[in-house]
């Protein structure tokens, strides 16, 4: 089955390539198997150019870029072999509003075919979900469900305050 | 196969049965902080079959069952149940609660026998037959994050090996 | 020195309860040496009680109660010995808006004798800062610096995107 | 001990030289992902003396000269000045460059001999004379992101232990 993973890891590697170029808008990437040997055992390796700079290790990319190029590998395994859904919890935290906005546009690709459930903060990101869910600790302690419409964010996500003030 | 529902009970802290209805494409979970949406994210990873008390960010398996709260007594099982509909062969959706036996040594516990346990509305669903799901977040179990990219690098070569080896 | 290493340690401690509390608006925290033998080469082990919650690990709590709590346990060590400045980078990125505010109010007790830096993407965080720069890769690459006033931040963070829309 | 100024030229991502004050007693610095932010922070880092190539993201200490970008060549050195006014002693404000000997096995910058180096506008600032600076993120060079709780109190060890050596 050498050759069976072989062929998945191309398919990962060009998946990936396509998917950082949509999220950064340009630039480029690669994954490389450091050793081709015996590549079940193998590790990866990636490098990765954000628009206009350098090509790099990703040890050097900002916390924003490392994200954005987390998400390009997620989607680019996910891609070989889909899963029926998907959670993805908070992966939009270290973004700003343009990368959200870009994120976004590459999980609507996947979305129809796959089901995808996202836990996040971002208004933009609630605003793409077709159907919201509020949990609220009303009785200290306790998680409950709410269903929340768009504009009911902001409040519902200051209640309940205990603040002594 | 299609996710239709899940409803948790006495799992972390959604002591009281509560229902979640996944009929759309794109469902998203908001609230402040600690208010029990990655609990949600670990009853999906639970009951799908994720048994590692460090990814459901516990120190043991019990940890799963509500421990109380403000004049609220802690409970003695989590019961998660999800409904798949497997819209290839036009089946009736199908229940799946995980049977689950704690380690009798569970210290707080004791009297926490089997939680769950019967398949609901249909044959039960054998472990083959439950779906991948892929989960990703930054605030996973492990301490480095999954958010971090070395990390996402280390669990893609995992999902690629794991994927051949089905295969094969 | 052992004695004073204890009496060090009781210091921060005793800054660490009091903190968290402000910063939780309730419940409590403590923090142990795993060895009292020998105290200089002992781990320390944290609890922590958020309001109406039981006492537990720090594992079991949430991202962002995770990151309040480090920021108690930072503050707590800082007063003990307070640098004359220090540099916070994207410590806000897991709070919601209400803990942002109790992280700013906290934050605010610390300013004047210390000066602080904070980077950041919480439009709160920017409104208590006395002064903005912003960070600007106008030339591809290569990064320079502008002043910012609080309601030009939105245009400025989306600026230059060079997207392909 | 209050921080003036930080001029930063040929440093990571900021070529030109370029210059902060810092008067105020709260300072922000926003911009968008990758614009250089933690750069600045870095920087900070650096010149008091920070010498972790790890900690400062790179894999060697090199890492810190700008490495060129599109349109534009590499440089051979990096050099950051801060400026510092100590309110006690009523001085003049002392700038503070590191010296900066690179190491000679530096593969791709060959020619990058020492960087910065010399006190300006007084005598150098001794090592001593160096204040601590607490600086806390969640994008610091170590995997684990020292946002996370558990990282920093391994630091908080580290702080108390060095706290103690220090007033012995
Ligand atoms: N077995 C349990 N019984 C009761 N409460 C529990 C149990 N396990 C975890 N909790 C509570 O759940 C809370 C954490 O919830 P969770 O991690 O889902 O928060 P969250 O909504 O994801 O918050 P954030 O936005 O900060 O990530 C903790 O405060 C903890 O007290
Ligand atoms: N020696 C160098 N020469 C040129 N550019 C460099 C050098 N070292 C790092 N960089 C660039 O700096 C960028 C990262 O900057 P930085 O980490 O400061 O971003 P940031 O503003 O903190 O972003 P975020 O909001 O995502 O955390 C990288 O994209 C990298 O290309
Ligand atoms: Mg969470
Ligand atoms: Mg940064």
């Amino acid at each position: 089955s050498r050759s069976l993973f072989a062929q998945t890891f191309e398919q990962a590697r060009e998946n990936f390539r396509s998917i950082f170029r949509k999220l950064f808008q340009g630039g480029r990437a690669d994954m490389y198997l450091t050793e081709t040997e015996n590549a079940l055992e193998s590790g990866i390796e990636i490098v990765a150019k954000p628009p206009g700079k350098e090509l790099q290790s990703i040890a050097l990319l900002s916390g924003g870029e490392r994200s954005l190029t987390a998400l390009a590998i997620l989607f680019a395994v996910f891609k070989v072999k889909p899963s029926p859904f998907c959670i993805l919890d908070e992966v939009d935290a270290a973004l700003d509003e343009t990368n959200v906005e870009r994120f976004l546009r590459v999980l609507q690709d996947f979305v129809g075919p796959s089901q995808f459930c996202i836990v996040t903060h971002h208004k933009r990101t609630m605003a793409a979900c077709d159907v919201l869910y509020g949990i609220t600790m009303q009785r200290r302690g306790i998680s409950s469900r709410i269903s929340v419409a768009l504009d009911e964010v902001d409040e519902f996500s200051e209640a309940p305050r205990f603040d002594k003030a | 196969m299609r996710l239709k529902r899940l409803e948790v009970r006495g799992f972390k802290s959604f002591a009281d049965r509560t229902e979640f209805d996944f009929n759309a494409d794109l469902t998203g979970i908001v609230g402040p902080n600690g208010c029990g949406k990655s609990n949600v994210v670990d009853a999906l990873k639970w009951v799908l079959g994720d048994r590692s008390a460090k990814s459901l960010r516990g120190a043991e398996m019990t940890d799963v069952i509500f421990k109380g709260a403000e004049g609220r007594e802690g409970l003695h099982q989590a019961e998660v149940t999800i409904v798949l509909e497997n819209d290839q062969l036009g089946e009736d959706p199908v229940a799946f609660t995980p049977e689950r036996e704690h380690p009798v040594d569970a210290p707080e516990r004791a009297d926490g026998e089997s939680v769950g346990g019967e398949a609901l509305d249909g044959e039960g669903v054998t472990d083959s037959e439950v779906p991948d799901v892929l989960v990703a977040g930054v605030q996973d179990g492990d301490e480095t994050g999954s958010g971090d990219v070395s990390d996402v690098v280390r669990r893609t070569r995992h999902a690629l090996v794991a994927n051949c080896t089905e295969l094969r």
